[in-house]
């Protein structure tokens, strides 16, 4: 891991006397490395080694004892602070329900998330509806409704209608029935299909959600970035569930998401039962993509 | 910035870079970009133009010859079983090649052995109607390995010449899941009296560097004869089929290119490296 290989990489060194800026250089390379292998986009990785190697020689990590030891310390503050340090929780209404939409590529997770976001809210005193706009995706209704019974929430659908229009009807649905939480999922996606971020579009402004959460796979590659900020550009996020995090993808991906978008993680995805959400911990995020 | 420039090292750094954003592994980059040096070296890439093609043909290179067709039976019922992690696009991809068997005079046969998620079965059998092809399923909670046996004997006795099995997403990180596709794929090959003719990994174009840690472990829980690569309609290139072709030799059989029936196509290692370059 990233921590032993920087103790070889000055060990190595500190044989040779005093430790030098071009020392510091072959340390940054390991750094790089673990990010790239991380999934980390690679422009965003030049950017933050950078930070590190001015951070570094800032707090004189060469005339250290164990200069490896305080990179380490270093690339994992700046990692922690740039994953986290914005609000990470539901934005609820202030008046009448609470709208969430969620967003993102085919197959990221966003049925799941919204049956488990439902399960979330029940839990801490909501009264949720889920409100099925994946007019395509063959029994992706019966998947929503499906889920939605497994957790004891009830689903409005108005079969293959336009899903700005099912978004409108499920909002006054609730209004109707005393909800005070509206969960909408929307089909999967490409940011380069015109006419289906179109239609993202068309649903944010049918009905202002509170939260658009976009859901992304913990194990995205460099694509990560022109999805998110194409997402981004259309429909303003203003979170992202970060799904499948119970692999062992490094999930690097968040950290050029986050760098790029701004935007934070409000959950995480990590299991397929209907429990498996959990809030998100930059710190531990910053140790799984380190390696 | 390319039109006739000289390679140098700068230019070579930028190509090294566009591998990377493509989700080439560091590692395979480099092996690329060291072959490309020494061809500079021995003066075979004068321009930038020559070093391009150059690493095109690198990369079509590793991914091996372009013609491998998907394997029929010499007589009997062929089986194609169908792996890979959540969300990936196997069950669309069974629903494609099926409308493709049936519109070439074939007669698939689906089997619905994704006993666990919610509406799996429905949503295959959704597909079976598109392409006229029957679906065998149990109740959800079935035992996958028993509904792929039964789906051969079925399509044994209704005079089915292919069955295609669609398997749960799984995570290779749990040994639960991976041991259950071992037994499925064990059963298979019991009842077939052989191997299944392929055996087809299902590996997302936007994955990063987890998908070659995918392929070695679902390689190891049963043998893979072919990749699907899908989603390749998006913006992300693939990249990281390269390690999967230099660490596995696991060849790449299909491509998908979108959520229609008609969207899955031959794969072409030239017209891959091209795309990868563009
Ligand atoms: N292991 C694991 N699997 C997950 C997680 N979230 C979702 N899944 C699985 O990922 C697959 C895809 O989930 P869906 O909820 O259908 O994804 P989707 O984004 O709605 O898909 P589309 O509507 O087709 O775009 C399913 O097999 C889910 O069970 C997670 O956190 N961990
Ligand atoms: N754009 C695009 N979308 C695809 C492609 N292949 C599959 N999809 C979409 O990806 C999503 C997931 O597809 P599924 O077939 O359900 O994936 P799966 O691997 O069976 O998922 P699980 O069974 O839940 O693990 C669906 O929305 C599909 O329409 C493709 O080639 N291009
Ligand atoms: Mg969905
Ligand atoms: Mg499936």
């Amino acid at each position: 891991n990233l921590s032993e290989k920087l103790n070889k990489t000055f060990a190595r060194l500190r044989g040779r006397g005093r430790v030098t800026e071009a020392d510091m250089d072959a340390a940054l390379r390991e750094v790089r490395l673990a990010l790239l292998e991380a999934d980390v986009n690679f422009k965003i990785v030049k950017d933050f080694v950078a930070r590190v190697r001015e951070k570094a020689l800032g707090v004189d990590v060469l005339e250290s004892l164990s200069p490896d030891q305080q990179v380490v310390a270093i690339v994992h503050d700046e990692l922690t602070e740039l994953l986290g340090g914005s609000a990470q929780r539901i934005n609820y209404s202030s008046q009448g329900p609470t709208v969430i939409m969620l967003a993102g590529l085919q197959g990221t997770g966003k049925t799941t998330t919204c049956a488990k976001l439902a399960a979330w809210l029940k839990r801490s005193g909501k009264k949720p509806l889920l409100v099925a706009t994946d007019i395509y995706r063959p029994g992706a209704i019966k998947q929503l409704q499906t889920v939605g019974a497994q957790v004891g929430v009830p689903v409005f659908e108005m079969g293959t209608n336009p899903p700005p229009q099912i978004a409108r009807a499920g909002l006054k649905y609730a209004g109707e029935h005393a909800h005070d939480v509206v969960i909408i999922d929307t089909a999967g996606r490409l940011h380069v299909d015109e006419a289906m971020m179109q239609e993202a579009r068309d649903v944010q402004d049918a009905v202002n959600p509170h939260e658009v959460l976009l859901a992304l796979d913990a194990m995205t590659g460099q694509d990560a970035v022109n999805a998110a900020s194409a997402f981004n550009e259309t429909v303003r996020l203003s979170g992202v569930v970060l799904t499948k995090l119970d692999g062992d993808a490094r999930g690097g991906a968040i950290l050029s998401v986050r760098a790029v978008t701004g935007v934070p993680v409000k959950f995480v995805g990590v299991g397929e039962k209907l429990d498996a959400l959990e809030e998100f911990h930059p710190d531990r995020m910053a140790g799984r993509i380190l390696g | 910035s390319m039109s006739g420039r000289k390679l140098d090292e700068e230019m070579l750094e930028e190509l090294e870079e566009q591998l990377v954003m493509s989700d080439v592994s560091i590692d395979t980059a480099g092996h690329l970009i060291s072959g490309l040096r020494e061809a500079a070296r021995r003066g075979e890439v004068p321009t930038d133009e020559d070093a391009i093609q150059a690493l095109q043909d690198g990369v079509a290179s590793l991914l091996g010859s372009g013609d491998r067709p998907l394997r029929f039976a010499a007589d009997g019922i062929t089986v194609w079983l169908f792996v890979g992690v959540n969300g990936v696009g196997k069950t669309t991809s069974v629903g494609k090649l099926a409308h493709k068997l049936s519109q070439q005079g074939r007669k698939p046969l689906l089997a619905a052995c994704d006993t666990f998620r919610a509406a799996a079965i429905e949503q295959l059998q959704e597909w079976g109607r598109r392409a006229d092809a029957p679906v065998v399923a149990a109740q959800s909670g079935a035992d996958p390995a028993a509904v792929a046996h039964d789906a051969i004997a079925a399509a044994r006795s209704r005079g089915r010449d292919i069955v295609l099995i669609d398997t749960a997403g799984r995570l290779h990180t749990k040994s639960n899941l991976m041991n259950e596709l071992s037994k499925i794929a064990r059963v298979t090959e019991r009842e077939l009296g052989r191997a299944p003719e392929e055996t087809l990994l299902v590996l997302d174009a936007s994955t990063g560097q987890n998908g070659l840690t995918q392929a070695q472990s679902f390689a190891g829980s049963a043998p893979l004869t072919g990749l699907i690569l899908t989603k390749w309609d998006g913006t992300a290139k693939g990249g990281i089929i390269l390690s999967v072709a230099r660490e596995t030799g696991v060849p790449v059989k299909l491509i998908g290119v979108g959520e229609k029936a008609d969207d899955l196509i031959a794969f072409n290692p030239q017209k891959f490296a091209e795309e990868m370059f563009s």
